[in-house]
């Protein structure tokens, strides 16, 4: 058939054979089916409007409007299906790229990104997210980790402990993730791992969102004296996020024992071979 | 002999919250990335020498830093190699490990000597190959695989079929 699907034994992910994006996730142990369309967006940074002078920058996100631009509407994908491993390559533009793995056994889809180097001849600060995007009936919650110890509840445009009078409806739900965000309607929960600390929200019922790169043009006005903007052609980035769709009442399991695995992952150390023995004798 | 005392050191003047967070200027930024590098190599040493007492074999052990961009000297030219996969988790994993290798077909042994299935992943617009085999590791522990080319035989490497095409 045309859809475009990679599978093991638990978990099963669907593209769209048009376009080659993310469209659904099911885990099979539990029959859990999701619509989930992930895609990468880039918010354009702001140099100061009308109502604040405030620049984006190393110590301030701060978009120059709501909505992020989709990097694109369609992914040139090709499929690598083996034994040991199956995978749809993603290539998004010239700046970003993912591969999504699955390996058997395995529990959770890896999503890894590559991001960079981001093009600023536009004379545009760029800030790219990848985005997860459900019909999870979240009702404005989502959950974010403080240092992979303490999950903790976030509430769209609220503090626990003052009356806020939200500015800033993006920069201002950003929270920080060390390990992991998630989002869940009572019944089941989509939770994505982060291999290194990003910045993370849920802007709208059933999104998560993480940022993965920046490159800015001007500075923030905070103490750095100067923009966030490596020199040269600027870095590119290579990460991966970890998605895991599970009942809410059993996630917690799955996405500890990976974070684990993720954060105190193997070391490889290579060597050619034959060399002599360490002790006498 | 090796020593940690630098890495130790650079990773204390990392918690400085420019470095965790990246609100440094770039040259700030760039001495930390080399406080780190220049910590990794006595380590690195620290790492061999422990791991030559621990398997009783003295090994030039090397290190790939770019495994993430597929770049490893030795896997990509020797005909044959270890692998010592070390777990710091408190409880056994099974990891699958991506090599980068020359366009061959290997034999790849756990360490009780039994061939473990293999596979070689031709890379998307690009002509590397990544060899792969699921490796099982003890808590707090490590294994050593043997990996080796098989003469003659030229990969059926697996590459990549054309997944979608751009809307019309």
């Amino acid at each position: 058939s045309r859809i475009l699907t990679i599978q093991n034994e638990h978990l099963r992910a669907r593209f769209d054979p048009d376009t080659g994006l993310l469209v659904e996730l099911k885990n099979l142990d539990h029959d859990l089916l999701l619509p989930v369309r992930q895609a990468f967006y880039w918010y354009n940074a702001s140099t100061g409007n009308n109502l604040s002078t405030q620049v984006s920058g190393a110590y301030i996100f701060r978009p120059n409007r709501q909505e992020p631009l989709l990097m694109n509407h369609w992914a040139q994908t090709r499929v690598v299906k083996t034994a040991l491993v199956q995978e749809v390559h993603q290539n998004f533009s010239a700046w970003c790229s993912q591969v999504v793995r699955l390996y058997p056994g395995q529990r959770h889809l890896e999503l890894e990104w590559t991001v960079g180097p981001i093009p600023v001849g536009d004379g545009w600060g760029k800030e790219v997210i990848s985005r997860f995007d459900t019909a999870l009936e979240t009702k404005g919650l989502f959950f974010t980790d403080s240092n992979g110890r303490e999950i903790l509840e976030r509430r769209r445009d609220y503090r626990p402990t003052w009356e806020l009078n939200q500015t800033e409806p993006v920069a201002g739900n950003y929270y920080p993730v060390n390990s992991r965000i998630y989002i869940t309607d009572g019944n089941m929960q989509l939770t994505v791992l982060t291999d290194r600390s990003q910045g993370g929200s849920s802007l709208k019922d059933g999104s998560i969102e993480l940022m993965v790169h920046r490159r800015l043009l001007r500075d923030d006005g905070r103490g750095v004296g100067e923009a966030l903007l490596e020199k040269g052609s600027g870095s590119w980035v290579r990460g991966r996020h970890l998605v895991l769709l599970d009942k809410a009442s059993i996630a917690a399991v799955g996405h500890r024992l990976q974070s684990e695995k993720e954060l105190l992952s193997p070391q490889v150390v290579l060597a050619p071979g034959g060399g002599s023995p360490y002790h006498r004798g | 002999s090796g020593d940690s005392t630098s890495l130790n050191e650079a990773m204390a003047v990392l918690q400085h919250h420019d470095a965790v967070s990246g609100t440094s200027q770039q040259h700030v930024a760039d001495d930390y990335a080399r406080q780190l590098a220049a910590g990794w190599g006595p380590c690195e040493v620290l790492l061999s020498n422990a791991l030559s007492r621990l398997s009783g074999s003295k090994e030039e052990f090397t290190f790939c830093r770019n495994l993430n961009i597929s770049v490893c000297p030795l896997s990509q030219t020797a005909e044959s190699f270890q692998v010592t996969i070390y777990n710091p988790l408190g409880r056994k994993v099974d990891w699958m490990v991506r090599l980068p290798v020359s366009q061959h077909v290997f034999l790849v042994k756990d360490p009780s000597g039994t061939v473990v299935p293999s596979d070689v992943v031709t890379m998307p617009s690009s002509d590397m190959q990544e060899l792969l085999f699921s490796a099982s590791v003890p808590a707090l522990g490590f294994s050593i695989y043997s990996v080796t080319q098989v003469p003659g035989r030229s990969p059926q490497a697996h590459t990549s079929q054309p997944g979608s095409q751009k809307p019309s």
